[in-house]
């Protein structure tokens, strides 16, 4: 699975998810990537996109759980519902996620051994790493 | 922060036994997407412009799992989704289960901007990209060889255990996306 979310200079926030899905799935099995408010999610505050175990991401809802966590919690940042979608919501080896909020916060992260990821922003922060 | 932009190129258990020129490769790989990105939204490209862009290289590399590299299904062959959403509109647009086009991810940006639906799926899926005239290539084009023989594992691995496709105890270890 590949995933990308972007803010532009004019603000606006979007995801991206495209996959091939999980090796030997049966016939019509749909994971979480076409899913809108699970692998794949934008709303006014946040843009995210998933990877891993489709079925758990799904049921977790989780790019929509992370958007709600952010609107309806008070005070609450990117960091803090990343972290509560992937350490409070799934569970270990279940999903890697990224995502970048209105205000150019980054975010990337798993609960897996590892992801494959890289961000930056017009600030000079930038990373390419695979494990933690 | 005038922009951010933030890809992923897959999850799970990655060895930390790679060669290192195979990490190495990841890295460049890694590196050249997020460059292209950051080109583009300097230079003030739209988000979904990016997305895309940033999406149909990591599509086009065989390393990755999506467009070509993409898994084998059990009957063996390749079944694409992809998703695109704009956050600030809440317009969205998805495609699942396709099979001969190219770059799933534009597919989903025309279910988005030329339908009033939100996903087509299979045969559906199929005839709007013919209607769209989306660029599409022939199944072994999605072809690469590690994928071929992670089936074939998969494949045997199934004989082996005699175990259903539905057992939870197949999908433990399995049942990633």
């Amino acid at each position: 699975t590949v995933g990308c979310v972007v803010l532009d200079q004019e603000g606006m926030l979007v995801a991206g998810t495209s996959t091939g899905g999980m090796t030997n799935k049966m016939y019509g099995r749909v994971g979480d990537v076409p899913i809108i408010g699970s692998g794949t999610y934008a709303s006014d505050v946040v843009a995210v996109s998933m990877t891993g175990w489709g079925e758990k991401i799904m049921r977790a809802v989780s790019g929509h759980t992370v958007s709600s966590y952010m609107k309806f919690k008070e005070g609450a940042t990117l960091e803090e519902a990343g972290n509560y979608l992937l350490n409070d919501v799934l569970e270990p080896g279940d999903a890697g996620m990224i995502a970048v909020d209105k205000y150019g916060n980054m975010y990337m992260n798993m609960n897996t051994s590892g992801m494959f990821r890289a961000m930056s922003d017009s600030e000079g922060n930038r990373e390419v790493a695979i494990w933690e | 922060k005038d922009w951010a932009i933030v890809l992923h190129g897959g999850a799970g258990t990655i060895s930390k036994d790679l060669p290192d020129s195979v990490k190495q490769a990841y890295m460049n790989d890694l590196d050249e997407a997020i460059s292209i990105g950051e080109e583009a939204l300097a230079n003030g490209e739209s988000a979904i412009d990016v997305v895309q862009k940033v999406i149909n290289y990591l599509e086009d590399n065989p390393k990755f799992n999506a467009g070509k590299g993409a898994v084998f299904t059990h009957e063996g062959k390749h079944e694409l989704d992809a998703a695109i959403m704009v956050g600030n509109t809440r317009n969205a647009g998805a495609v699942t289960g396709v099979t001969s086009v190219k770059n799933p991810i534009n597919l989903a940006r025309m279910v988005m901007e030329n339908s009033k639906h939100v996903m087509f799926a299979g045969e559906g899926a199929e005839e709007f990209a013919i209607e769209m005239d989306v660029k599409r290539v022939n199944q072994d084009y999605f072809y690469t060889q590690r994928r071929y023989e992670a089936y074939k594992r998969a494949i045997a691995e199934d004989s082996e255990s005699g175990l259903l496709d539905s057992s939870e105890d197949y999908w433990e270890d399995d049942k990633y996306g």
